[in-house]
């Protein structure tokens, strides 16, 4: 089975200065509950 | 064993009647000798895989991609009764298995599938079939959540297979290496994916809005048969700040999903399609794997815009269940032939708002069969 998650993050704009990045690799194991990504003022 | 026995007596007893000809000597090894065969075959043939799937994860190590190769294996495939197989396994898995043989089948399906059985919350002899034993929960403090406010977390135990941002005519995720789909397609025509025209790529008006907004109202069988020139998916692009990450979970997996985020789910949309495997080999060699498949979709909101979930079936784990509706009904046997039959939808009230919930709820999981 697979699950695909699709969202809307921080990109930095005019109007933010905040940026979502990932903070994972291809071929990661993951875990519930565990960090994909973050986004943080820059 | 005990009938390999019988048979043998069996032909040992006509054979003595018969004077012990010839003939009956080559019986005698015709169930063994078949069975020896059909169980090399298997070995070569797993062998054969494990080789290869040895070879592209060298390659993947080495930074070459998989490249998409289309299979006249996966073409076959479709011609086989795929759901039937499928409900026949949920059918085997739940039944009910004696006590005193629990600990010994699920240590083995642990063992084939890497299962941590430190973490299961009951004792093994508690889930009485091994369908109840892979849709587990887990003993509490076993997933903590990332204390970080600003981090969106893995609604899924698994391994990571594409992760990105999505850009670009038509909003495309890479299946594999030369072989792509639409989100559209895959969350549905009507999906409220923020979307702007193809000629206001870098636009930040309100635009989006009005086009999301107008698509939603649209059925699926509007935009995709009766009006297929009305709205256009591949003509638009996806706003900015929209991203993907696929997530392959393995048989010996946890199977729950929760909650990345805290999130308002708004909609949920069930298209009964296909059940393939969705092992990297088929996403290899199947096109169009992912939106091919039965699947749930939750579509909704959260703080920083839109959020949705497509948890996808496969042969093996073929239902899908909500923990947020109990009562959806996955992987059920069909009359009719079509298969591309529009997506059932439900909206989740109250209406524009959804329902809330909070970051690592459980909000669904994988069945067996």
């Amino acid at each position: 089975s697979t699950v695909v998650l699709i969202f809307q993050a921080p990109v930095k704009n005019k109007d933010s200065s905040s940026e979502f990045k990932f903070c994972i690799q291809r071929g990661d194991k993951i875990r519930v509950g565990e960090a994909l990504g973050r986004w943080q003022d820059s | 064993t005990s009938f390999v026995k019988k048979f043998r007596r069996a032909t040992q007893s006509r054979a003595s009647s018969n004077g012990g000809s010839g003939s009956s000597q080559g019986h005698y090894f015709l169930v063994p000798g078949a069975t020896v065969a059909t169980l090399l075959m298997l070995g070569v043939l797993h062998a054969r895989r494990m080789y290869d799937d040895k070879k592209v994860e060298e390659a993947r190590e080495k930074g070459i991609e998989s490249e998409f190769q289309p299979d006249i294996k996966a073409t076959y495939l479709q011609l086989l009764p795929l759901r039937s197989i499928s409900r026949c396994w949920g059918y085997l898995t739940s039944m009910e298995i004696p006590v005193w043989l629990r600990p010994h089948v699920y240590r083995a399906w642990a063992r084939a599938f890497h299962t941590n059985l430190e973490e299961v919350a009951l004792p093994l002899d508690g889930y009485a079939t091994l369908q109840e034993f892979f849709v587990r929960t887990l003993k509490e403090g076993c997933r903590p959540l990332d204390p970080d406010p600003q981090c969106l977390v893995s609604p899924v135990d698994g391994t990571i297979l594409r992760f990105g941002e999505i850009k670009g005519a038509g909003a495309m995720i890479e299946q594999v290496k030369g072989f792509s789909y639409s989100v559209s397609s895959l969350l549905g025509a009507s999906s409220y994916l923020p979307m702007v025209a193809a000629v206001d790529t870098d636009g930040e008006t309100g635009e989006p809005e009005n086009s999301s907004r107008e698509n939603s109202k649209r059925s699926w069988w509007r935009v995709s048969l009766a009006s297929p020139k009305f709205w256009d998916p591949m003509s638009a692009c996806p706003m900015k700040g929209l991203f993907y990450c696929v997530i392959y979970l393995k048989p010996g997996d946890y199977h729950r999903i929760h909650s990345p985020a805290d999130w308002n789910i708004v909609i949920r949309r069930h298209f009964s399609g296909h059940l393939f495997p969705v092992n990297e080999r088929a996403a290899r060699t199947i096109r169009n794997l992912y939106i091919e498949n039965e699947r749930v979709v939750l579509e909704g909101l959260w703080p920083e815009g839109f959020m949705a979930i497509a948890a996808i079936g496969a042969t093996n784990i073929g239902s899908i269940k909500l923990s947020i509706e109990p009562e959806l009904q996955t992987n059920r046997q069909r009359g009719k032939l079509l298969q591309a039959e529009p997506p059932e939808e439900r909206l989740y009230e109250p209406e524009g708002v959804g329902m809330t919930v909070k970051k690592g709820d459980e909000v669904a999981s994988f069945n067996m069969g």
